[in-house]
């Protein structure tokens, strides 16, 4: 494979914040902040894989943490895991030589860079996942042609760091 | 023009990006 381009992390971050709202989940999911509390990233993560992401691991994420950015990282902390073990238990895959998003500085300041890696991360459980990663691969595909080139590079990067 | 050509080659390549990964999944060819 070549070379994957080098990823502008901003134009990571709007690309992926207009995938993540093909989602259709309940919470508000327009600006980084409506994503800075974790909530929007866990619902999404429950339509990838219900039986894993299931309410009982759900449950554990606050829905009404308003502007205390304390609990929006307890929250972002619950999802990274949720991530992270996913990829390991259920793809098998381990992630190696990738900076894994700061949650602190989303959190605590909105910080666009981060979350663009923390949904790289969850499109990478998009695309590997069992039971629709056709759906959303065709999703993608239907996407604006813009969207679908930055899309592309974020799953090379990621691909080129996955080790089985 | 150019600007066309260059789209229509981009449009490719993001085709054959995401049909490759789509075979891979569901383990067809093309």
């Amino acid at each position: 494979m070549s070379t994957p381009e080098a990823l502008d992390r901003m134009e990571l971050c709007e690309s992926l914040l207009t995938w993540v709202q093909t989602f259709g989940v309940e919470a508000p999911c327009k600006t980084v902040e409506d994503l800075t509390n974790g909530v929007v990233m866990a619902q999404a993560l429950q339509k990838i894989d219900g039986a894993y992401f299931n309410d009982s691991w759900i449950g554990r994420i606050k829905p009404e943490v308003g502007d205390n950015w304390r609990l929006k990282i307890s929250n972002l902390k619950k999802v990274l895991k949720g991530i992270l073990d996913y990829n390991q238990e259920v793809l098998g895959l381990h992630i190696s030589d990738f900076t894994l998003p700061d949650v602190n500085l989303l959190g605590e300041h909105a910080d666009a860079a981060e979350l663009g890696r923390m949904l790289q991360l969850i499109l990478g459980c998009a695309v590997n996942c069992e039971q629709k990663q056709v759906e959303y691969i065709q999703t993608i595909m239907m996407m604006e042609e813009s969207v679908q080139h930055v899309v592309m590079t974020a799953i090379q990067e990621l691909m080129s760091k996955e080790t089985p | 023009d150019p600007n066309i050509k260059a789209g229509a080659a981009n449009e490719g390549v993001l085709a054959n990006f995401f049909n490759s990964l789509l075979s891979k999944k569901t383990g067809t060819s093309g």
